[in-house]
């Protein structure tokens, strides 16, 4: 399956959360294939300390010069491989911006990958906008995992993707499967009890039970090139993402 | 001054702090302009429920009609003016990406509204992504002020900013005078205070002294259209935010 995460709401737990998706595939055994879409490179940097530094060697290569994917791939131990971004990606909103051709390309290129290559699991990290890029994630994908932080403007973020996916419907020719999930949870704080009712009363059965809370090993792990079960495993932070996975993989959600 | 806020790295604290800067120093009596210069219109929402419904009455109608700013502020109470943002500003980087005359949009509105009217402040909230907007907000400005979580994440994101600024000293045809602002900081943790140190280290005299603190007030006043002070004068967030601005204005970055 191909889970797009996506929220265009900046600092959600996007790469976090693509980041420990992924590890828990990994751990139970599937072949799972990381793709970043953003050109800052967050989650290519959790993957090694200096992020490529070429761009023929990123996801911009195949954008720019077709390269297919499966020159791309680059091993991540634990997890599996990551096709790896690059700051050139920036350009690629300008560059292509306009052919309706083009947000086929990464569905395309993908396509083409599994010809050769088996992944049970293709999780696809975005960006905080709804470019080029973004769409070409959400073309792509079979699911949508959307993380919610537990606050209100991030919640405001939640409610606009709810309005784009239905515009978008018509052109994606079907209703994306997708699930909202709640991070960086906080017990203490009424707040995140407000948001996740919000949440539930907006998107019902698409918002999942599961909430990531908010727990520093999380944060801590990525400065360490490690995802949260290999850095702090019987953190609080490991437990709600595998227990997200279970959830996940168990519902309908999953194909 | 015209100060823009800004970090491509996504949400570090830009809009809040946009909103409490642009608060404080109304509450010391300053003329304050507030430009929102997000498609997702963060800062519009906190000034009223509904984002504008209109895109001719927002910053994108200066884009594609060129109307005049001054056409397009609305009422702020307790703060100053606002010139809305607007979903449709999503097409400003395909519609304009190309030509180099559009980079300097925003400074010539600006220039041409500062004729009739008068603002000690101008804050430009921006948003995740290096793109025509935010370019727009970076050849405006006086200054930056450039928010940073106390996360590795976001630390990453604050080192990319450098470079770029650097990369864009020749079209800028100067150095922008910049602050760092450490935000989102949680005394109990290890990590923030290693953030700072390191923050410090890259940045020197260019780290505010000054952190926000992280307060569940900060998160809570947007849902209910306010600023940290007239919500919780008393708070931590407050303090802090007020303390900031004593610090910007009384710094060499200040103009
Ligand atoms: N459950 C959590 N507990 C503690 N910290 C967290 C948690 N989830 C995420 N974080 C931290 O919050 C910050 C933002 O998370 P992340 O970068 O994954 O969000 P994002 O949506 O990918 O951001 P962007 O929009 O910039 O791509 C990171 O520093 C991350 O380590
Ligand atoms: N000091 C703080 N204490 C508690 N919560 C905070 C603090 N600063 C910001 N927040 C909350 O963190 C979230 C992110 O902040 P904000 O939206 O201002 O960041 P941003 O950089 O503008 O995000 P984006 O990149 O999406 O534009 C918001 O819900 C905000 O209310
Ligand atoms: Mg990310
Ligand atoms: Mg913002």
């Amino acid at each position: 399956m191909r889970i797009a995460i996506f929220n265009q709401k900046g600092g959600v737990g996007k790469t976090t959360t693509t980041l420990n998706i992924a590890a828990a595939a990994a751990r139970l055994g599937q072949q799972v294939l990381a793709v970043d879409l953003d050109p800052q490179a967050h989650l290519t940097s959790i993957h090694r300390e200096d992020t490529i530094s070429e761009s023929r060697d990123s996801i911009f290569s195949h954008y720019r010069d077709n390269r297919p994917m499966s020159e791309l791939l680059l091993e991540w131990p634990g997890i599996g491989s990551i096709i790896p971004a690059h700051a050139e990606l920036i350009k690629v909103d300008s560059l292509f911006g306009k052919g309706p051709a083009i947000l086929n390309k990464l569905n395309a290129g993908l396509h083409a990958l599994e010809r050769t290559h088996v992944h049970q699991l293709t999780v696809i990290d975005c960006c905080p906008f709804l470019g080029v890029l973004s769409l070409n994630a959400l073309f792509a994908a079979d699911g949508l995992v959307v993380p919610v932080a537990s606050d209100f403007l991030s919640l405001r973020g939640a409610q606009q993707i709810d309005r784009t996916l239905k515009a978008l419907e018509p052109v994606l020719k079907q209703r994306l499967a997708r699930r909202y999930v709640l991070t960086r949870f906080d017990r203490r704080r009424k707040m995140s009890f407000e948001i996740h009712a919000m949440l539930r009363e907006a998107f019902g059965d698409d918002v999942c039970s599961t909430v990531i809370s908010e727990n520093v090993a999380v944060a801590e792990a990525p400065s360490h090139h490690r995802d949260i079960f290999s850095y702090a495993g019987q953190s609080r932070g490991a437990q709600d993402y595998a227990e997200l996975f279970d959830e996940l993989t168990s519902s309908a959600f999953y194909q």
